[in-house]
């Protein structure tokens, strides 16, 4: 039983390989899943959408490039954590804490160590995201806004999913 | 839930337990949510929170999600609730009909989708998991009453055993505890910054400091004047339904458990 259930056991999974991107975006770039590891690439000025690890902490490694990652808890007097990070740091983002990372110049590459084996993510924008799920009129509700800004709220990023290209008015695209 | 680690095993001093009332009072425009204590002893060696709900008519209890489960025990009035899971699609849909709804005729556009919306009565029992957001909607005539108790001990919170809530909108949120002090928090968008959230929203700078509740002192409990427009079944089909579920539950019961 042994035998079948641990020594044939495949431990390795290569996730690095674009062919394998769960989410791919040209201009954005890419989030690979493997159970609890995943490898995000965003292109230069990309996002990764502001978002929570709804039962899992993350622990942050970047691989490659720098991006502005913030971080906010519970509170929300102010970012627990606003800082470029840079290849070679490990950054711990506590479960349920929102976290949004804008890639710099040279882009931004890093692989998330998830405390869960089935862990799951909850955007705050794009696709899939906690807005989608709200009737406009809680989202203008909540927030005194006008119908066509709850609208923009909840459709502003269209069928974007996790990773957002830069958006052309933000003038953040770097020269060549 | 699993067995504490044995660091964090300690004696449950039985002969100490007490009846206690909540101790800490947060007031907003349309409601009141009273908190127990959960630094009290037994709460923490049980690993729980509680707290009390109390949502007047009209009141829409602003989103929110919490790192702990949650039973939520609907004492008094009824109303609609929503939990929004990500990944899952939006099935409550309206679209642009060849024949006008009502509402529509009064000018009042109901062309939206989102996630299911349940109605909850006296008596119910609402199971939130831990991380997802929530939002409840009191269109009753009577106030909601609202008793939870959050599993903060649960395998599913990570965090410490303190109950933490994220409110999505809401903010400042002015605390009131039985010692007469005074605290003011805001919602999860208040620790990000302006321009990182309007690229990723798309949206203007001016939107996002709605967003983040500047200049909103209205708290978690806020009252919707016009009534909340959301797309869900008729009444009446509402109705039939609830009576369908209930027939079926009363089958059950008379066929006994499998």
């Amino acid at each position: 039983g042994l035998e079948e259930i641990l020594c044939n056991l495949r431990n390795r999974e290569n996730i690095r390989n674009p062919d394998r991107a769960d989410v791919y975006s040209r201009e954005a770039g890419s989030v690979t899943s493997l159970n609890s590891q995943k490898l995000p690439i965003l292109r230069q000025n990309a996002h990764y959408a502001p978002h929570w690890n709804i039962n899992a902490h993350s622990i942050l490694y970047v691989t490659r490039g720098r991006a502005r990652l913030q971080i906010s808890g519970n509170q929300g007097r102010g970012a627990s954590f606003d800082r470029e990070v840079r290849r070679g740091q490990i950054v711990v983002i506590p479960q349920n804490f929102v976290v949004a990372a804008q890639a710099g110049s040279e882009g931004f590459e890093w692989v998330s160590f998830k405390t869960e084996d089935f862990p799951l993510v909850s955007p705050l924008a794009g696709k899939a995201s906690v807005f989608r799920g709200l009737p406009e009129g809680v989202i203008a509700n909540s927030y005194r806004l006008s119908d066509e800004e709850a609208r923009r709220v909840k459709h502003g990023r269209g069928e974007e999913f996790l990773v957002f290209r830069p958006r052309a008015q933000g003038g953040r695209v770097a020269a060549a | 839930r699993q067995p504490r680690r044995q660091t964090e095993r300690r004696e449950w001093r039985l002969e100490r337990l007490e009846a206690v009332e909540p101790s800490r009072r947060i007031q907003a425009e349309a409601g009141v949510i009273e908190y127990w204590d959960q630094n009290q002893e037994q709460f923490q060696l049980a690993g729980v929170a509680a707290y009390r709900t109390t949502i007047e008519p009209k009141g829409l209890l602003l989103p929110y999600y919490s790192n702990a489960p949650r039973l939520v025990y609907i004492i008094q009035g009824n109303g609609v609730t929503s939990s929004v899971f990500p990944g899952c699609p939006e099935t409550f849909q309206s679209f642009q009909q060849s024949e006008p709804r009502e509402e529509e005729r009064r000018g009042e556009s109901l062309r939206d989708q989102h996630q299911k919306i349940h109605r909850f009565r006296e008596g119910d029992v609402i199971a939130l998991p831990a991380g997802v957001t929530t939002w409840f909607y009191n269109d009753g005539e009577t106030p909601v009453v609202a008793v939870t108790v959050a599993d903060s001990g649960n395998n599913a919170n990570q965090l410490d055993q303190t109950l933490r809530r994220f409110e999505l909108a809401g903010s400042p949120e002015r605390r009131e505890s039985s010692e007469g002090e005074e605290a003011f928090s805001g919602n999860v968008f208040r620790g990000l910054n302006v321009d990182v959230l309007a690229e990723a929203f798309g949206v203007s700078r001016e939107t996002i400091r709605k967003l983040q509740g500047h200049d909103d002192r209205r708290g978690n409990i806020v009252r919707v004047e016009r009534g909340l427009q959301f797309v869900r079944p008729e009444r009446r089909q509402e109705r039939q339904e609830e009576e369908e579920e209930e027939e079926e539950r009363r089958r059950r019961r008379t066929r006994g458990t499998n």
